[in-house]
């Protein structure tokens, strides 16, 4: 029974599209059988395990909008138990199109759910906004993981973030829980990145109740140059240290669940 | 006459909001008259320039769905000339708000061409997306502004967001220009920043009629330190490699307008 996972956070450019890529590759090279959902239109985690949103014609779009399974639209990736649903150009529009839909807020709950057999995790990469597409993922997860870059306007966007998933606690999904807040793009010698990290364990704590992981992703250019590759870097880089970082956090992830 | 620039690209986390907040300071200091718009619910261009959401209570969101005029909503900063228009909460739920709203598109555009004639430049913070939000800022404005980090996934949005350009100068405004693209975030040490600079070079030229600005943003903490002092680098760290490129960029840009 897959646990779900929305990597969110509405400030852009914090590494929720390299750590969804590079989580879920690290727990399918350790055996597991993993869904990477693409829900941002920018189609970044398709493009970054090899499926550009101008090489396919059916994607999560279809699953939102025209009523199409997992089935119709889940296609493997070079990574073995590693699958995807991937963003067409469609999904530009979706967030206006759901407006007016019914059920608009449980459409990914409904597809998913469908599925939750077949997979032991499944990942869903959202765009940098607090809108629809992300309170589909909010509604369909089991648990909201949160990459947070180590730097000053990211930390301020966390309240916002918190009033959103208490919101979707409230009126939509009562068993939306905090997986955990991930520092990403860590640079530990400068005052700015030790005064967040410091900020942020001391506010959510460490605990595996939602805590902030013990580990950290460093800043490292292999991850930001692997997706030119269409390969996640745990596959195309396997040694430099922003892989071994994404490794420890599948680690410690599986620890959290006991299944380490 | 204001020359009104829309600073936007969908990817997220490029530095719009740090290109609006240091390259209005820089104009300001050098005695231009500035607007900044603050476009993105976020609010970090209004925090990072003093005026955190918490602490405002009127803002662009009465600009463009409760017919407030800039004078309602203007604030002065700390920077002499540079002014804002700061972001409250409210601003969270606009986009859906506008959908059905007569001349949903064209709100920013009304608001600012009443106050023209009071500044010399007014810079549009746009949020890391391509919805109505950002399309009443290019409804607004004269010209589009495009920070760009030296990375993959940065590059790989570009086409949607000049599809969105030529929609928009096809359907709305006909007499949008492209200002210009800003390479931000430069690291010139690694091959990826490299070619990424060099492919934007050859795709977009280097003219002032909209090609890629000889000056380029280098990764520099002090930018990202900036806002949790409420001030531009250019103003609270007048001496760093961030703030000289910022300085840099305001006069290059006066220059491709004759204006140095
Ligand atoms: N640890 C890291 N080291 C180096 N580069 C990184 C790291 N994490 C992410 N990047 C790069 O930083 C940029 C932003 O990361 P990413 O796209 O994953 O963030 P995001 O939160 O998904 O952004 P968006 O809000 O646009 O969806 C990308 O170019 C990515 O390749
Ligand atoms: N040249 C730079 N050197 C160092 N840090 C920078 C630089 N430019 C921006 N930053 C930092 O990088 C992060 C992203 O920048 P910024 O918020 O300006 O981007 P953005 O495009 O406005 O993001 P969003 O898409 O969320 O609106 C911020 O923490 C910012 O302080
Ligand atoms: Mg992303
Ligand atoms: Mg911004």
């Amino acid at each position: 029974m897959a646990r779900i996972i929305a990597i969110s956070n509405q400030k852009g450019g914090v590494g929720k599209t390299t750590t969804s890529i590079n989580l879920g590759g690290a727990l399918a090279l350790a055996g597991h059988r993993v869904l990477l959902v693409d829900l941002d239109p920018q189609g970044n985690a398709s493009s970054g395990v090899g499926w550009p949103r101008t090489e396919v014609e059916d994607g999560v779009y279809d699953l939102l909008l025209e009523g199409a399974s997992v089935d119709d639209v889940a296609r493997m990736t070079d990574v073995p138990g590693l699958e995807l649903i991937p963003v067409t150009d469609a999904l530009v529009g979706a967030e206006v199109e759901l407006v007016g839909e019914m059920g608009r807020e449980r459409r990914l709950h409904s597809a998913l759910d469908a599925v939750r057999d077949r997979y032991d995790w499944i990942l869903i990469d959202c765009p940098p906004s607090l809108g629809l597409l992300t309170i589909n993922a909010f509604v369909a997860a089991d648990s909201v993981l949160i990459p947070l870059q180590a730097e000053y306007f990211a930390m301020e966007g966390l309240s916002g973030l918190m009033n959103t998933v208490a919101q979707v606690q409230k009126w939509l999904n009562p068993a939306l829980v905090r997986e955990g807040v991930l520092l990403t793009l860590q640079d530990r010698r400068t005052n700015l990145g030790r005064e967040v990290e410091a900020q942020t364990r001391e506010a959510f704590g460490e605990g595996s109740d939602g805590g902030v992981f013990m580990t950290t992703i460093p800043r490292n250019v292999r991850l930001a140059e692997a997706p030119s590759h269409g390969l996640p870097a745990v596959v195309w880089a396997k040694h430099c240290p922003g892989t071994r970082a994404y490794i420890e956090l599948a680690d410690e992830l599986l620890a959290r669940h006991g299944l380490r």
